[in-house]
């Protein structure tokens, strides 16, 4: 553990916390995507499907961490699909899942570092979530604004992704740990942030919301 | 091999 994955893991746990906060509070998820929060949460459980398939007893923070991710984002889709379903913004929420999905598994099973079926689902995992942030930022680009609190969220998501590739140089350097799928997963979806970091930078820090022009 | 790899990241 370095000081990097774990600025990263925090980061990571405190967007979830955010977005969980806002629609909670607000008692809306307007301007959430509950695409890629369902992505998100398909993302943890191929992931994490070691702690199904064991029994799990919670003796390291490890798989208290895990366990933490997959049940905020299945209950962040419960808020959005059920209990706050009346705010969601499913028609501006449009871009195809399955234009994410299937060309993940489809890449998934062929490049992987063992064709096994707990590796594919990882690899899957890694292959999805670099690309699970899209259907959110379509949506912002569609309705044109982003609330400070949604940019708040995706500033703490792309802060962890930013950090993990911190971390990897850091393995790299001081323990020859390369892990080449997560890596080159990794850096596409950071490059996917770099867009909103600008704004970020350059609107929320100075007190304004991120309104995109027509 | 030990059949299992090691992701070690979450």
């Amino acid at each position: 553990m370095n000081i990097f994955r774990l600025f990263g893991d925090l980061s990571h746990l405190a967007a979830i916390a955010i977005l969980l906060l806002k629609i909670w509070k607000t008692r809306s998820c307007a301007g959430v995507s509950g695409k890629t929060q369902l992505l998100f949460a398909v993302c943890f459980i191929t992931r994490y499907i070691d702690l199904f398939l064991h029994f799990v007893s919670l003796y390291n923070t490890e798989k208290v961490m895990k366990l933490i991710y997959i049940s905020a984002s299945v209950f962040t889709c419960y808020l959005i699909f059920f209990k706050f379903k009346a705010t969601y913004d499913g028609n501006h929420d449009s871009m195809r899942a399955e234009f994410l999905i299937v060309p993940a598994a489809g890449l998934a099973c062929l490049i992987n570092t063992k064709f096994d079926a707990i590796e594919i689902l990882w690899t899957f995992s890694i292959y999805l979530e670099a690309v699970a942030i899209l259907p959110q930022l379509f949506l912002i680009s569609k309705t044109g604004e982003a609330e400070t609190i949604t940019s708040h969220y995706l500033f703490a998501q792309g802060s962890y992704r930013a950090l993990y590739i911190l971390n990897w140089i850091y393995r790299y350097h001081y323990e020859s740990h390369v892990d080449t799928i997560a890596i080159v997963a990794g850096v596409v979806q950071t490059i996917l942030y770099c867009d909103f970091f600008y704004l970020y930078i350059t609107k929320v820090v100075k007190g304004q919301k991120i309104v995109l022009p027509a | 091999d030990n059949g299992q790899l090691f992701h070690d990241e979450l």
